[in-house]
């Protein structure tokens, strides 16, 4: 099935 | 020297019950801007991000950016104390360890204060990029609490459609499965009420139950919610806070390896 990914594979620190 | 005066002191007692079973430790950041929040979950596949502008609070002094380490479990026990009622002043000395809650009753016979040991949290801030998002739904908030608790009875994840038919919340686990389908729907009494759905594209993502029903706790805030999709990015479930500001939930999605 589908995993789950996170939050900052999108979202860059900064 | 930190002030803020929010006469609506139930309020703060709202946000904490909507945040504090996705994020144990935060940094609340203090600004000329307003009162603020970003934080992850600790699987970090979740995120919240609050604002409570300055105009919204009665007095609002911050005399320098101030960022305010809390453990939301205690500082939910203590705003508990608060009557729901009452006016809190948050109040906070520069270089401080304590933060400081003061509650007043509406009629002023009766003023607390509770003081807050501050911790250090070392926390990453992240940079949430402007969308454009593939399709927008704003709905009734408790409808889309009532499909999340519903789904989650008999799956672990929803899949959200949206097309041309409009948007379907689907689920399947080892009892069944149950699909649920809104239509825009703007012919009803009170504008709240209304369903509407903006598709620029049909977009399908899988998120986890789990993390919606948390966010849902959000749902006191407001009558309405606003879920925005893309086939490229975390889904953002935002709940706007009455004059205020926002609660705006990201979760990232399941997708195929």
């Amino acid at each position: 099935g589908p995993k789950q990914s996170t939050i900052t594979r999108f979202f860059n620190k900064i | 020297m930190l002030e803020l005066r929010l006469v609506q002191g139930s309020l703060l007692k709202k946000v904490l019950d909507a945040i504090k079973e996705l994020v144990k430790d935060a940094n609340f950041d203090c600004s000329t801007t307003g009162f603020s929040l970003q934080a992850m979950d600790s699987s970090h596949v979740a995120l919240v991000s609050l604002l409570l502008r300055a105009e919204g609070f009665e007095h609002y002094r911050c005399d320098r950016n101030l960022s305010m380490g809390m453990n939301l479990d205690n500082m939910a026990k203590m705003l508990k104390c608060s009557g729901n009622d009452d006016i809190i002043t948050i109040k906070a000395d520069d270089g401080s360890d304590s933060v400081t809650f003061m509650f007043e009753s509406p009629t002023q016979d009766k003023i607390s204060d509770f003081e807050m040991k501050l911790m250090d949290i070392d926390s990453e801030h992240l940079g949430i990029p402007e969308a454009e998002y593939h399709a927008i739904i704003r709905m009734p908030s408790a409808e889309f609490a009532k499909i999340c608790r519903d789904l989650a009875s008999i799956g672990d994840t929803v899949v959200i459609s949206v097309s041309k038919e409009g948007v379907k919340f689907s689920t399947r686990g080892d009892i069944g499965a149950a699909n649920v389908v809104l239509r825009q729907n703007t012919t009803v009494d009170k504008p709240e009420e209304a369903t509407i759905i903006e598709m620029n594209e049909p977009v399908s993502l899988t998120f986890a139950l789990r993390y919606m029903n948390s966010f849902t706790k959000a749902t006191p805030l407001s009558n309405i919610v606003t879920i925005s999709l893309s086939s490229e990015l975390p889904v953002v479930v935002e709940y706007k806070i009455a004059e205020m500001g926002y609660i705006r939930f990201y979760l990232a999605p399941k997708i195929e390896e």
